[in-house]
C-alpha cells in the first residue's frame, strides 16, 4: 500500500544541511 | 473540526527512487500527513501524496525551533536488524543481530548510536529496542 514507508534508509540531509549541525 | 497539518518548506532538490516517493524542489511546501521514526514523512505538495526524507524539510514556521528529543547520553540498547556499511565518515558500519546504545534519536531517521568507544549514525529502521521481544 502506498501508506507503507520505502524500505531503504532516506537520504541523509543535504550537506550544507549537515554543516549547520555540527 | 478540520484537521490543520503541519505546513514544511523543502530545503533541498529531492528525486524520488520509489513510486511511493514524490520529487521535491527547493521551496517547495509540503503538509505533512504522518511522521514516521524511519525518517520518511508521509506528505502531500500540491496533488501529489507520498513520501519524503525529513532531512530536507525545515518547519515554515519556526525553522530554528528545534523538535528533536534531547541526547540521551545514558544509552537506551537496541539490536540491530539489518548490517549497514558507513558512506559518510559519519556514520558506523555495523552488522546484524548487534547491541548498541541509542544516544540520539534525531528526525531525520539517522540516530546517533554509540558501540563500545565508537559513535555514529545509523539507520533507525535497522534498529529494533533490545527490550521488546520479537514474536516467534
Amino acid at each position: 500500500s502506498i501508506k507503507q514507508p520505502p524500505q531503504n534508509p532516506p537520504p541523509r540531509p543535504p550537506a550544507e544541511m549537515r554543516r549547520k549541525r555540527a | 473540526g478540520p484537521i490543520v497539518l503541519d505546513t514544511y518548506r523543502v530545503i533541498g532538490d529531492f528525486e524520488k527512487t520509489s513510486k511511493h516517493e514524490i520529487t521535491l524542489q527547493t521551496g517547495d511546501l509540503v503538509e505533512i500527513v504522518e511522521k514516521s521514526t524511519n525518517g520518511w514523512w508521509f506528505c502531500q505538495c500540491d496533488t501529489s501524496l507520498g513520501w519524503v526524507p525529513a532531512s530536507y524539510l525545515e518547519p515554515l514556521d519556526a525553522p530554528e525551533e528545534p523538535e528533536e528529543a534531547e541526547p540521551n547520553y545514558a544509552g537506551e540498547l537496541y539490536v540491530t536488524t539489518m548490517a549497514y556499511k558507513a558512506e559518510l565518515e559519519d556514520e558506523l558500519s555495523l552488522e546484524v543481530d548487534e547491541e548498541v546504545e541509542v544516544i540520539h534519536k534525531l528526525l531525520d531517521g539517522w540516530w546517533e548510536v554509540r558501540k563500545g568507544d565508537e559513535t555514529g549514525h545509523f539507520p533507525s529502521m535497522f534498529l529494533k529496542s533490545a527490550g521488546r521481544k520479537e514474536p516467534a
